[in-house]
């Protein structure tokens, strides 16, 4: 399973709507300090359902929706949106069936039903506005944040699992109490 | 859940040994459960001694040693655990050129298991990688993103 | 006492004013107090405003912001209140290559008032020196120094 | 005022008696991880009095001498000291005797003793030993910590002066709660 498509449109710096495409094997992003490349890690948090604020290096929701410039006027929107394929389909229906067992009694959630389809591709996405609200999105049918964890559980991100690393890496690896670090290895698990 | 801890601990621990002392071209390193006998409550320690010195306090590493075993741990991690896709945002700011090229190495060998967003300043790692983003910001404040496709050295 | 710390405060806002603007080639900065009537109890602020952008939460800022302006702080008070000899240690680690130039060309600007050792792995910041030692570990674990004359650009 | 020589012998990892010494202007300091280019800072504010073990990233004084390693034995002290320079010896003198008054009071006083005999340098010294000893020293000669102290306030390097500065000066600067960055501009007042 990979990530093939990010798009972010009003995300901090990226008041344009900018569509990044992801290969196999290593991306490099480069570029000049406070370009954006950061930015582009916190849209990836973000769109799997990052709640924290201080992880996304914010205040509140509106911090994250581009806040204008001198020459460019502010947003009032943000929207972020990641396609993941899934090479794999038949395998995690199979799986997937296992799992839930009785094939009728969960047959209206969206997220059993969506997987039982056998997707290779599945397009999570997020919206903020200025008000604050958050709206969440599986293939552009809006549904609840905790849906958005339970595909991502069953593709193999769970929500703490360690999808984006920053500098922070080595103070949470090295500086973390040893009662800490266990949650690392907990994830892993 | 206790068992599956305990396994994966383990073969983590195995991998930490092995990504150390490929990382530091030598030395050896271990993680230690502080409470062996209670598996919810233990905290894990780590024991890092890079070649030709004494294994000490973490705090007493350099800087760069310090960001090089967290990067050993975190290969560990993901070579027992693999998540789909992982980006690492300057995960190789402190490393001096020699550690740069053991850091490519070392990761070049997890992407079969993980496809990897790389972002960094530095060229050693952006030559390496298969594709290349670069970022820049226009006058009015905003974000560009161009596809920059090396040529050469990743035919 | 008080008025003492009310100049010093005021010269060192005029001077970080300048030294981002330097350092940052634009956009604008300023030092707040956050309790002006008790001078003992006060907090300072921090207003950043790199060119072309909005101020906002320093949180905001990227790394490298964040470390340029730290560092146009720094070059404030060491402008006000010079130390006789100063020691930096990687403060230029998270900048790219355009802020290392910047931030060599500011530094400069203070070696008057203050002799400057910068540890660094930088090539820029290296080449710039007027002298350089070069540290080494050899396989006893021991550090050796060796006095690196640099040829050319500084003669 | 400058810092002209510098010279370590049993500090951390040199274990070797190594001088460096250094010009006006900007001295570039290079080499690989772990090769001891901060162990040289750390050895600056030692030498200075530095009581802080976490800022001398140790737990014990034990730690700041040489541990050995497979191939060299441990040993059993350690010692730095720093040459300052004073180009303006008369000023200081005259600044000094008006400051302290009384130019009988205070005749045994190492510090001001020496400061009276306008010294053009001066050399600070700083020993300590495995059972956790320490020994300060000026041209030699055995002084209190606060002697140090006074020498280097007198000389424009009071106690927490920005001598040595690390990559903690962006979370200093930046990540302080507003009270706490006033303590900085406290000191340079
Ligand atoms: N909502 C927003 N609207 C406009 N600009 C924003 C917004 N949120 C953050 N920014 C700006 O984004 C910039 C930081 O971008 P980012 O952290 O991605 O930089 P970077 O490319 O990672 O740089 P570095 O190499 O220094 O780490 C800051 O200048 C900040 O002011
Ligand atoms: N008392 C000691 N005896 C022997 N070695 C020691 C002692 N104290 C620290 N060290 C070693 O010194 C090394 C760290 O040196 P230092 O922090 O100066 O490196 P550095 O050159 O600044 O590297 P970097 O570029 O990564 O910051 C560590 O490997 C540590 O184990
Ligand atoms: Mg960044
Ligand atoms: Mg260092």
């Amino acid at each position: 399973m990979h990530l093939k498509h990010l798009d972010l449109h009003g995300f901090k710096t990226f008041a344009n709507r900018t569509n990044f495409v992801f290969d196999l094997g290593v991306t490099a992003i480069v570029g000049p300090n406070g370009s954006g490349k950061s930015n582009i890690a916190d849209a990836v948090r973000w769109v799997m359902g990052e709640q924290s604020y201080s992880e996304l290096r914010v205040k509140k929701t509106e911090d994250l929706i581009f806040t204008g410039s001198a020459t460019r006027p502010r947003m009032g929107m943000t929207e972020v949106s990641m396609m993941l394929e899934n090479p794999n389909p038949w395998t995690e229906a199979a799986a997937d069936a296992e799992r839930t067992g009785d094939t009728e009694k969960t047959k209206l959630d969206p997220v059993t039903e969506l997987l039982r389809s056998n997707p290779s591709e599945v397009t999570i996405g997020r919206r903020a506005y200025r008000d604050g609200g958050n709206e969440y999105f599986l293939n552009g049918a809006r549904v609840r944040l905790r849906d958005i964890f339970e595909l991502l559980a069953r593709w193999g991100l769970a929500r703490n699992t360690y999808a984006v690393v920053g500098q922070g890496l080595i103070d949470q690896a090295l500086s973390l109490r040893p009662e800490e670090r266990r949650a690392l290895f907990e994830e892993a698990a | 859940m206790r068992r599956k801890f305990q396994e994966t601990f383990k073969a983590i621990n195995v991998e930490f040994t092995k990504f150390f002392a490929i990382l530091f071209d030598g030395g050896t390193a271990r993680l230690e459960l502080t409470n062996p006998e209670d598996l919810t409550q233990t905290g894990i320690d780590v024991i890092a001694k890079p070649p030709g010195k004494r294994a000490a306090h973490l705090a007493m590493l350099s800087g760069g040693e310090r960001a090089l075993t967290a990067t050993a741990l975190l290969f560990a991690i993901l070579k027992v655990s693999p998540t789909p896709f992982c980006v690492l945002d300057e995960v190789d700011a402190m490393l001096d050129e020699a550690n740069v090229g053991r850091f490519r190495d070392a990761l070049k060998t997890l992407t079969a298991g993980t496809q990897f967003i790389v972002i960094t300043h530095n060229r050693t790692t952006m030559e390496s990688a298969d594709a290349v983003y670069g970022i820049t910001m226009n006058e009015d404040g905003v974000s560009q993103a161009i596809s920059l496709r090396l040529e050469s050295t990743n035919g």
